[in-house]
């Protein structure tokens, strides 16, 4: 994988591909 | 600005790389590409269990945000299509 | 804004969706998801020829340049890691 790929094993265990722009999106997300 | 080949990448750039690989894994499951979805799952070696947002998803919208505002930039809006407001928006 | 669904699309949205495409496949490439770069082609059945320009590509560059932006915003620069210059710029 190049320098350009995202960190192998992402910091949560669930992903939630919100819209960050959503008034809870700070709480799903993480 | 624009441009950057990742040199001087900024502090959120870790972060800005996790959330493009997610919303594009959810872009390509929205058009409909779910081997391409999967196959870059396993290619990134995200072994982890993802929820999608409705479609099209948040990548598409925040592109044709990005991609009317672009085409109205005054440099460009002669030779691209754009709205009304995206021109406002530049003039402004 | 990023939420909309299409509905009220602008004229570019038709252009913009082919070019969200052409730079996904670009984005996989660099990444280094090469199988499911050529996975999605034929999903999408894309016929045209591509050339893809300089790592780390258009939409990576823009994104990037992009969440910068997001996290440095006012409500949000506590909580999340940004840059000097996109705080600047929120706050110009």
């Amino acid at each position: 994988l190049s320098e350009y790929a995202p960190p192998p094993n992402p910091n949560a265990d669930h992903l939630v591909a919100a819209n960050p722009f959503d008034d809870n999106y700070s709480a799903i997300s993480y | 600005m624009y441009g950057k080949t990742g040199k001087g990448s900024v502090p959120s750039d870790g972060q800005a790389r996790e959330k493009l690989a997610l919303y594009v894994y959810e872009y390509l499951l929205h058009v409909g590409a779910q081997k391409s979805a999967q196959t870059f799952l396993s290619e990134i070696r995200w072994e982890k269990n993802i929820t999608v947002g409705e479609p099209p998803g948040f990548l598409h919208s925040w592109w044709c945000v990005f991609w009317d505002l672009y085409c109205a930039a005054p440099d460009r809006r002669e030779a691209c299509e754009h709205s009304s407001e995206a021109k406002v928006f530049q003039d402004y």
